[in-house]
């Protein structure tokens, strides 16, 4: 369950990342 | 403009930027691309300090759901679409509020809202970050508003008169 966890997490936090590109026209 | 999206609780690790998303919401109707940058400067920093633990996690991609509301109500407005108009503008009001607490200042008018600006200004010259490196210009600024805003809120509340 630990790495699932862990990998949901990172999967976000690239989500949040790609977001926050998206949002600044940066992709 | 009310942000759509009802932010979480600020998870104490946020605390940095707990005054920055407070004058967001006052500038969502006074100056909606204020209050956009200095939610966008909250997402950055949030995300450098914990984009991992699950209240940080879930406090940021409420925070971004905000942004891209905003992004989207203002689509037309220039200071959003082009990030350097953005940057002049938020540069521009932070100045504004640098120079209004500095006359008052200068003309020993001391109150809650020259302290406040002096704040403000500070505050607004951090969220300039997410265009780049600060101006040595704008360093000092921060600087000096910071510590003014400091010193005259210790003063008037101990009953001295700042000098």
């Amino acid at each position: 369950t630990g790495s699932i966890g862990a990998s949901v997490a990172s999967t976000e936090q690239d989500d949040l990342s790609q977001r926050l590109a998206r949002l600044r026209d940066q992709v | 403009m009310a942000a759509a999206a009802v932010l979480p609780t600020l998870p104490p690790q946020f605390k940095s930027v707990q005054h920055h998303l407070r004058t967001a919401q006052e500038h969502d109707k006074r100056d909606p691309v204020v209050a956009y940058y200095c939610r966008l400067y909250a997402m950055q920093t949030g995300m450098k300090i914990d984009s991992k633990s699950p209240e940080c996690r879930k406090f940021l991609l409420k925070l971004m759901d905000q942004l891209e509301a905003m992004k989207k109500q203002l689509g037309d407005c220039e200071s959003i679409t082009q990030e350097i108009v953005g940057s002049a503008h938020v540069e521009n009001y932070a100045l504004k509020m640098f120079l209004y607490a500095d006359n008052e200042d200068r003309a020993e008018r001391f109150h809650k809202n020259m302290i406040k600006s002096f704040y403000t200004a500070s505050l607004l010259i951090d969220t300039l970050s997410v265009f780049g490196e600060l101006s040595e210009e704008n360093v000092q600024h921060r600087k000096y508003a910071r510590w003014k805003a400091t010193y005259i809120h210790n003063c008037l509340k101990n009953g001295e008169i700042p000098q």
